[in-house]
């Protein structure tokens, strides 16, 4: 667990890569992402748009609460509503050629961190599993 | 991000304690389960018993999944399941005295390890958040 370690590792080594990454478009229907979700297991994913661009995340409890009526759950509202009516617009992001140290401080509150490269094009995501892997040693 | 610093805290100086714990009971139908979940925003959370023993977990995708049918979503199994059909049963747990490092072993892969006291009572939960923000220093 020492610090002076992981100085020399960088964000590319740690990340998923983005073809690896469950991912839908702003334009997809609350449907299509609950499905995606569900599949995938993922409690909650990144939202592109067609230039593979970054938009904001999408998760499970997100898509829930917006069909979650007064008397009863709405399911026709997931046909109806798209992606970017509901998803989560300010995220945390950080470049390919940021410091781990500064990926690591937006892992204390956040599950995942999206990586992007200097055009804004989508790269990848930083999981607090890969750094959790990295800083406690396996007994 | 020294190990030496972190010996002396013990499990019960970090764990979230259970009275602030969203959680259901395994007799709670699968609708109340989404309900829990998608009010208190959590994507996953413990499943006691009527004596306050933990029992399994239930998250978000586990629930929807078991309710996607091949044509639609089957929305009438909400009501008639229960938590105990498809919560996950075999979950990692740690008792106050287990040494933190045991815990944090077991958060590499979970989001958050469920703690019981030497009776099998459930006592709270250590989540990773807790974790990163004792190892990684703030700026
Ligand atoms: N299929 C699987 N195989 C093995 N372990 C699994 C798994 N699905 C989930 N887990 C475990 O559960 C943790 C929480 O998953 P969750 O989906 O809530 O939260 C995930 C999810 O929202 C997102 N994520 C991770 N991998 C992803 C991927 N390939 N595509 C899209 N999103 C991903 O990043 C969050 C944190 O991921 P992290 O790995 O730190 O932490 C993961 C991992 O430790
Ligand atoms: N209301 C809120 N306020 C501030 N930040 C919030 C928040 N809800 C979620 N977060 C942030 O999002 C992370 C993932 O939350 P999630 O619900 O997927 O995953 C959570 C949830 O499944 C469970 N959890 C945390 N606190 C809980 C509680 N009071 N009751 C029941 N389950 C809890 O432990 C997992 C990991 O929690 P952790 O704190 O490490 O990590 C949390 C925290 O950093």
């Amino acid at each position: 667990l020492h610090s002076g370690e992981f100085i020399d590792i960088n964000i590319q080594d740690l990340m998923i890569p983005s073809e690896r990454v469950a991912h839908v478009q702003v334009g997809n229907t609350l449907e299509h992402a609950l499905l995606v979700l569900t599949k995938s297991g993922y409690t909650a994913i990144p939202v592109l748009d067609l230039e593979y661009k970054l938009k904001g995340l999408i998760s499970t409890p997100v898509v829930l609460d917006s069909i979650l009526g007064l008397e009863r759950i709405e399911f026709e509202k997931l046909e109806k509503n798209r992606v970017e009516d509901v998803m989560n617009h300010s995220i945390p992001r950080i470049s390919l050629t940021d410091s781990l140290l500064k990926g690591l401080g937006l892992l204390v509150d956040h599950p995942f961190i999206c990586v992007e490269n200097k055009d804004g094009y989508f790269e990848g995501i930083l999981t607090r599993r890969a750094i959790l892997k990295l800083l406690i040693p396996k007994n």
